[in-house]
């Protein structure tokens, strides 16, 4: 059903526009 | 009232992988109308509804990730429900059934994980709170 999520991880965000967390 | 949805803008093209999920190209703007926790937002966008990685938004009003929780160095115990093999260097490669800590839940579905001395990125939709207290 659309209403229920992927059941896989989302993407992590695009490398050029990742924040640097760790 | 009336329910008023919260705008987002796509940083980046996507394309999706299932059914369930509607495309992005940079600049969209969305109505987003549920924030799952685990990085999965479902949004309108026109005619099209589906769900989009909220990594790839940004909202359009408002401080950046006002609604995210500050890190929590303490950390908080959770138990792999599901095995899942690093693709980055800075993610982690996890058994199901490990015991680790939660340290920073972020709202793209990584959330930042510790065990022992090393932190890293793990899917939060395969980590279950667990009902163990932390030692003193």
């Amino acid at each position: 059903s659309i209403k229920e999520p992927p059941q896989n991880p989302p993407p992590r965000p695009p490398a050029d526009l990742r924040r640097k967390r760790l | 009232g009336p329910i008023i949805l919260e705008t987002y803008r796509a940083i980046s093209d996507y394309s999706k992988n299932s059914k369930r999920e509607v495309d992005l190209s940079a600049g969209d703007m969305l109505e987003i109308i549920e924030k799952n926790p685990n990085g999965w937002w479902f949004c309108q966008c026109e005619s099209r509804r589906g769900w989009v990685p909220a990594s790839y938004l940004e909202p359009l009003e408002g401080p950046d990730e006002a609604e995210e929780p500050e890190p929590n160095y303490e950390g908080e115990l959770y138990e792999t429900i599901k095995a899942y093999t690093a693709t980055q260097e800075d993610e982690f490669t996890l058994q199901a059934g490990e015991i680790i800590e939660v340290i920073h839940k972020l709202l793209d579905g990584w959330w930042v994980v510790r065990k022992g001395e090393e932190t890293g990125y793990y899917p939060s939709m395969f980590l279950c709170k667990t009902g163990l207290r932390k030692e003193a």
